[in-house]
């Protein structure tokens, strides 16, 4: 389960509070999983006491003031990103860290939905624990996202691994074509506690998702056999 | 099979100048959870003199907890203007019928209570087993614990106090997530801090709040 808070001493409006909270939360708590499960009682909650502003100081107020409210949004936003990725750090058994990016596709739905799939498909995150740079399941997964606005072309999807320590990412596959994978700086990248999978749509469209995941391992199981007993 | 990095290290010191203004929290253990020196209930009040505005987001999941309808139901009473919140871990609260939504609801009066107001205004978050009935006296009782006048309160505006309610969030964390820092908005300095928790049954879509089922107070 999924529970937070976070607590300001800026001076809020209910109504501004809320509408902040919940595009903060959708790109931010929306934007992680672990294992792909939806727990009964997943909560974020927000309160905003105003007090470290003087009496004479009107609520920040998306409708009457509109810069203070976007910035006030931006930073509610980042910090509850901070917030979110920490659960994915934190996830039962975790031995990897890793954002899906999804760029260039038509909707930011679209990029969402495909990075969400690619998140929680069971044969990419058991991949990711072996440290197996196996794009084909990333390509799989992302094909098999139904609905989306405008249907990928396989012609123009190209599939990056990008490590986190500033090296250089290692295209797999470019505008639908295999590349030699060099599996010796494969394995130097998927070895990282942290990296990066990019899947660029090459749609027309210029939206992007960002999710953030873990690997799934033997500890996982091992934690879930009994936790009710 | 091989042995994860140590994530003790994203367990980070806050420094009470990066908190929030006009909170007081605490962290303490009330029997929820079996392990006596694990703490199982948090507690975080706002005492600011001017009002608090609240908001929430609600997991969508068809079968909502106790504390997730009444919390829902609280935000709407109140018209967001709830300054509290308590959360149990060790017991999810969830799938509990009547009796978890009159527990629920215990659980945000007592609170409540603690500030004077005679109607329940607190949030109210649970985590743990699903299916399982809340000790709802052990709650209460710990929850009055911190009343003003009580010698056992320990309810305060310490970074300590918020590391002890982070700490209450926690069921299968391996470490406490808390995290706090300042930004300033047209030359206004502020402060934000957030304790959240959850390692597994984790892949939210949540959003604002829904009045969904009648709830009894």
């Amino acid at each position: 389960t999924l529970l937070g808070c976070i607590l300001t001493d800026a001076p809020v409006t209910p109504s501004s509070l809320q509408s902040a909270l919940t595009h903060a939360v959708d790109r931010s708590f929306n934007c992680i999983s672990v294992d792909g499960d939806m727990s009964t009682n997943d909560t974020i909650v927000a309160l905003a006491n105003g007090a470290a502003a003087p009496d004479d100081i009107p609520e920040i107020d998306e409708e009457t003031a509109p810069d203070a409210f976007l910035a006030f949004r931006t930073e509610l936003t980042n910090f509850a990103i901070d917030l979110a990725k920490l659960v994915v750090r934190d996830g039962e058994g975790a031995t990897k860290f890793v954002t899906v990016t999804v760029k260039n596709a038509a909707t930011y739905e679209d990029a969402h939905r495909i990075a969400s799939k690619v998140s929680t498909s069971a044969l990419v995150k058991t991949a990711l624990y072996g440290e197996d740079a196996n794009w084909g399941r990333i390509l799989s997964s992302s094909g098999s996202v139904q609905g989306l606005s405008v249907p990928i072309n396989p012609a123009r999807v190209s599939v990056s691994f990008i490590p986190s320590d500033g090296t250089a990412a290692l295209p797999v596959l470019v505008n639908g074509e295999p590349k030699i994978v060099d599996e010796v700086r494969a394995k130097e990248i998927l070895e990282l506690d942290d990296f990066e999978v990019c899947i660029d749509i090459g749609d027309f469209g210029s939206q992007q998702a960002k999710y953030w995941t873990c690997d799934l391992s033997y500890e996982y199981v091992r934690i879930n056999g009994d936790y009710r007993s | 099979m091989k042995t994860g990095p140590s994530k003790q290290h994203f367990a980070l010191p806050i420094s009470e100048a990066s908190l929030p203004k006009g909170f007081v929290a605490t962290g303490l253990h009330c029997g929820v959870k079996k392990d006596a020196t694990a703490n199982d209930l948090a507690i975080i009040i706002s005492e600011s003199p001017r009002e608090t505005s609240a908001a929430g987001c609600f997991t969508k999941n068809a079968f909502q907890a106790a504390p997730v309808c009444v919390s829902q139901e609280i935000l709407r009473r109140t018209n967001g203007r709830a300054r509290s919140l308590v959360v149990n871990s060790g017991c999810a609260n969830a799938v509990t019928g009547e009796q978890g939504l009159q527990d629920a609801w215990a659980m945000s009066q007592e609170t409540s209570h603690l500030y004077g107001a005679q109607e329940p205004s607190a949030l109210v978050m649970s985590t743990g087993v699903i299916g399982q009935k809340l000790p709802i006296s052990k709650i209460v009782t710990a929850i009055k614990s911190q009343a003003r006048s009580a010698a056992t309160r320990s309810l305060s505006p310490s970074a300590s106090a918020w590391q002890e309610a982070a700490k209450a969030f926690m069921t299968t964390d391996t470490f406490p997530k808390i995290r706090a820092r300042t930004f300033s908005i047209g030359g206004a300095d502020y402060r934000i801090a957030g304790i959240d928790k959850g390692a597994g049954m984790i892949h939210p879509i949540m959003g604002p709040p829904v009045a969904n089922r009648p709830l009894h107070a």
